[in-house]
């Protein structure tokens, strides 16, 4: 089983 | 005042048909530079980011930066106005509440112009890392879109595998599993049939086939695609756009519970 991740864990907001 | 011509409005056409499912709105961010897009799907596990030069329009001139907020399902109703190879010109003024699209047909007996609203979005801006990619996969987009088209009838994620001997698409589900491997190509004469990997690390990574299969609606824009990938991080799904720019998907990956 796999969990999607978020994108905003990987880039900031600026 | 800005102002944007484009000879072959079919290339926007292409560009919104590429958006347009994984995104409700936009903003489209207009500069000297050119126009600029940076957008993440509702769900926050893809975004979009395109990129058109100013140097790749036909007539350009902005002399004050602009962000356009467009409802894209508007802008669609719109672009279907337009003939394949009508000019198009996009015009607005500084600090406009709207749009206009003129569309002429290529022996200009035939002229169109459409005024659409903007809307006042919330801008959002993520700031992308400079990454070196562990392996860069370059492949005709049409055989990636088959590929993708494929493998989502077996299971919701695709498994990408890629070592130096080629790469590796997999799914599993309730019917079955599938394998699809592509070795790079040895001697190919037209590069755009070509499938070649630059590999510093062999990376397996898992992904949503769902976002796979949005991403495949750019085929239309260029004949490759070219995938990026480390351990761990997004992947980067990018069509060139002609000689006027790209598009860039990312997509956070799915990882073990």
């Amino acid at each position: 089983p796999t969990k999607q991740v978020s994108l905003t864990s990987f880039f900031k907001k600026k | 005042m800005f102002e944007a011509r484009l000879v072959q409005s079919s290339i926007f056409k292409k560009v919104l048909e590429a958006i347009k499912e994984l995104l409700n709105e936009a903003t489209f961010d207009c500069s000297d530079s050119g126009i600029q897009l940076q957008a993440m799907d509702s769900s926050h596990v893809s975004l979009v980011s395109l990129n058109l030069r100013s140097d790749g329009f036909d007539q350009y001139r902005c002399d004050r930066n602009l962000s356009m907020g467009i409802n894209l399902a508007s802008m669609t109703k719109i672009m279907k106005c337009a003939g394949n190879d009508d000019i198009m010109t996009m015009k607005a003024q500084d600090n406009a509440d709207s749009v206009t699209f003129m569309f002429e047909s290529p022996n200009q007996e035939k002229m169109s112009d459409y005024e659409m609203k903007l809307m006042n979005l919330d801008q959002e801006h993520l700031g992308i890392p400079e990454t070196d990619y562990s392996c860069v996969i370059k492949l005709p987009s049409a055989e990636f879109a088959r590929i993708c088209r494929d493998l989502s009838q077996f299971g919701e994620s695709v498994v990408i595998s890629c070592t130096k001997e080629g790469v590796k698409f997999s799914a599993a589900g309730d019917i079955g599993s599938a394998n699809i491997k592509l070795a790079q190509t040895a001697n190919v004469d037209k590069e755009d049939e070509a499938v070649s990997i630059e590999m510093q690390e062999k990376v397996s990574l898992t992904f949503a086939c769902r976002y796979l299969n949005y991403f495949t609606k750019a085929t239309p824009l260029s004949p490759q695609v070219c995938l990026s990938m480390s351990a761990e991080v997004p992947l980067v799904v990018e069509y060139k756009i002609g000689e006027i720019g790209h598009i860039r998907y990312y997509l956070a990956p799915k990882i073990e519970e």
